[in-house]
């Protein structure tokens, strides 16, 4: 099965 | 002071119900040019994003930002009270304690009026750059809220895959397997159950069928979703009002 990704992979908190 | 009016309050009571699943504690800034929140589930893997534009409201007035902290189930308890059909009016002060909900049938002289408290809710803002994403779908959303409930019985996981001419949603799992294969055309005489596709990179992406599952409640909201779609970013799934939005981005599933 495949891992899910976070949104914090992504996205920078501000 | 803000007051916000909703002609109906079952679009407030649509724009709650699509989200409150997957989010609870909210932040409702509300700015002069209308109502923003945005919220990340306990998972930290879906974003909800909302922006309710002025031209959503039959009146609204805001000279103070103010954000309202909101517990989405208590405030569907008070949401419920009304009837869709009323009238709905947020009322709060600049320095708010808690937020008053209006209820008013015009035909009957009725007049409701709740109180709902606020909360300081600590939540962090991600900043969300506008991106190129590589394939673009518009579609009814009903049939996509279909597709999602029909293939999610199979796997927790739904994979799209979109090349040129063809949308495949497909899901495989103990009990079996199940696809659903779209083409893009369009309906003259329904325009809403077009199916328009914009293509730069073929996708192929999974996704967790419970987030999907949360996605499509946004669809009593809008007749169509778009959905956006990148291998570099999460997807958007998008649902339109009047004026403003309902979003979601989520982040997909990938192999090691």
């Amino acid at each position: 099965s495949k891992d899910q990704k976070k949104l914090a992979q992504y996205y920078v908190k501000t | 002071m803000l007051e916000a009016k909703f002609e109906e309050a079952s679009l407030f009571k649509k724009i709650i119900d699509g989200f409150k699943d997957c989010v609870q504690l909210v932040n409702f800034q509300c700015k002069e040019d209308g109502i923003i929140a945005q919220a990340v589930d306990d998972s930290r893997v879906l974003l909800v994003s909302l922006e309710i534009g002025i031209e959503a409201f039959q009146e609204y007035r805001c000279d103070h930002p103010v954000t309202l902290g909101i517990d989405l189930n208590s405030l569907s308890k008070v949401l419920r009270c009304g009837n869709n059909s009323d009238t709905l009016t947020l009322i709060a002060d600049d320095t708010p304690d808690s937020v008053l909900l209006l209820f008013e049938d015009t035909k009957k002289d009725r007049i409701a009026e709740y109180s709902l408290k606020l909360m300081d809710i600590d939540a962090d803002f991600l900043k969300i750059e506008e991106l190129a994403y590589d394939t673009t779908l518009l579609m009814p959303s009903s049939e996509f809220t279909k597709i999602v409930r029909d293939l999610s019985q199979f796997s927790d996981s739904l994979n799209i895959m979109i090349t040129k001419e063809t949308i495949k949603f497909v899901a495989d799992g103990d009990i079996g397997s199940g696809s659903v294969i779209l083409k893009p055309f369009v309906n003259m005489d329904k325009p809403e159950e077009s199916i328009k596709l914009e293509m730069d990179q073929p996708v192929d992406l999974t996704f967790g069928s419970k987030y999907l599952q949360d996605i499509v409640k946004g669809s009593a909201l809008s007749e169509k979703v778009g959905v956006r779609l990148s291998s570099e970013a999460p997807a958007l799934f998008q649902f339109d009002l009047k004026s403003g939005y309902l979003q979601f981005f989520l982040a997909p599933k990938f192999n090691d």
